[in-house]
């Protein structure tokens, strides 16, 4: 996170707003309630609280204006920028403004959520710059959210705490603030790994990193910016090069993606690679190109998928040690690079050649430098 | 078979980068008669979001950059605000 420089905070707790005009693209209702429940978001961590006024000069004005709506920073029209605020000092200090030219909604996933932008904008209001943190409210471009699970992430609550401190009325447990994983943690544990037309994606919780070997760049995103039906915390990813597709497993649940595009009429059931009924949750999956084989990993055993018979192999399940002789932890992921087989138990990554024959035991950011 | 869509000509890609830069990272608005000056100015601040946003910092225009670029967010600026 990061604070205006010089002492840009407000030297009061109790602060007012009021909504001087409204967008045709919502109710009134909504538009109180999504900018009641985004000044609330930043309340509940700290001793800052918010009335409303209907008249006069309110400390954080709030309008909605296009182009150049005399403040000396004009808006763009549709898209680019959404909105801006000003951070906490007298007369325009704390006054958000938002591009009537965006398309606001109060719930739908299309369009621009007004709740998530103006807690973004409020941020600024209070004292708050932008984030380098991909998962920070903070972060300066938008990102879908579900409004409904939202939690305020920690590195916004960290950054509003050094500012004012906690919530003296904190009353019972708070949902724990999400943390953005990051790859210089020794004890990453990573969700699922798998090629995508040449990348190599590394899923952690509601993360995931993308690295391009050949252009030498690692991203990290969250998941739902890129892809909002695929949850969190997804249990398996692999790429099949012969239907062009990564698929990617949660529970029961199998969501498909060609190239960076939701595949249509997903998501399907695991049942859709004949495991047997028993067979819930996967750990991981690994796709073998040279033999066209899916190895599932369940637990401490391996089934095998003919892709290109469309069955499961016969002889399976067999124990991991069998089939990876050197392997004794559970795996959590898997992925072939270069006709390697790497395999993450924990914070490692073993590294089979030829003959499925374990070469090396890596820390499992080898392909993550941190 | 519609012909595939133009990338955005280079004047375009140039435009947008100046506007982004002019609006979010303090890129000067200087005329074009500089235009040594201009374009050490346009490579120091395209090092800076290239840096923020953790691409690869070249201080070029690449299509990772212009990209990043295009997506709706703040108004705001990253640095120097």
């Amino acid at each position: 996170y990061s604070t205006f420089q010089g002492d840009y905070k407000w030297k009061k707790h109790d602060l007012t707003y009021r909504i001087e005009n409204y967008t045709p693209d919502m109710s009134v209702a909504e538009v109180d309630d999504s900018i009641k429940r985004a000044l609330q978001l930043w309340a509940d961590v700290t001793p800052l609280r918010f009335t409303r006024l209907y008249r006069g000069t309110a400390d954080i004005m709030i309008s909605f204006g296009v182009g150049d709506h005399q403040d000396g920073y004009p808006f763009d029209g549709p898209n680019g920028l959404l909105a801006h605020a000003f951070p906490p000092f007298e007369g325009i200090g704390g006054d958000a403004h938002f591009d009537d030219d965006e398309k606001f909604f109060y719930r739908s996933p299309q369009g621009y959520n007004l709740f998530l932008v103006a807690a973004h904008e409020f941020g600024h209001s209070l004292g708050l710059e932008h984030s380098r943190d991909p998962g920070a409210l903070m972060y300066p471009t938008y990102i879908h959210r579900d409004v409904d699970t939202f939690v305020l992430p920690k590195d916004d609550v960290d950054g509003i705490q050094s500012l004012y401190g906690p919530n003296p009325d904190e009353t019972g447990p708070r949902p724990t603030p999400p943390v953005t994983p990051n790859k210089c943690d020794p004890k990453l544990v990573l969700d699922a790994v798998t090629m995508l037309r040449g990348e190599i994606m590394f899923f952690k919780d509601s993360f995931f990193w993308r690295s391009s070997p050949h252009r030498g760049t690692v991203e990290q995103h969250l998941i739902t910016g890129f892809w909002p039906e695929i949850p969190g915390h997804i249990d398996a990813a692999f790429e099949s090069p012969l239907e062009d597709k990564v698929f990617i497993i949660k529970g029961e649940k199998v969501w498909a993606l060609y190239g960076y595009e939701m595949a249509q009429g997903y998501p399907k059931s695991l049942s859709m690679f004949r495991l047997p009924r028993k067979v819930q949750k996967v750990d991981a999956v690994l796709y073998d190109e040279t033999s066209y084989k899916i190895l599932f990993f369940v637990n401490k055993q391996i089934y095998s998928y003919n892709e290109e018979q469309r069955r499961l192999e016969k002889g399976y399940p067999k124990p991991v040690e069998v089939v990876f002789p050197g392997m004794k932890g559970k795996v959590t992921a898997a992925f072939q690079y270069q006709g390697f087989n790497y395999l993450f138990s924990g914070s490692k990554m073993f590294e089979f050649g030829a003959y499925n024959k374990l070469r090396r035991v890596l820390n499992n950011n080898y392909f993550l430098p941190c | 078979y519609t012909s595939p869509i133009a990338p955005p000509a280079d004047e375009d890609r140039e435009s947008i980068a100046v506007n982004y830069l002019t609006q979010l990272y303090g890129l000067p608005n200087q005329s074009n008669s500089d235009t040594e000056k201009r374009s050490s100015g346009m490579s120091l601040r395209l090092k800076e979001m290239q840096q923020f946003f953790r691409l690869k910092v070249t201080g070029k225009l690449d299509e990772e950059t212009l990209d990043v670029m295009k997506k709706p967010r703040c108004g705001v600026p990253d640095v120097a605000a």
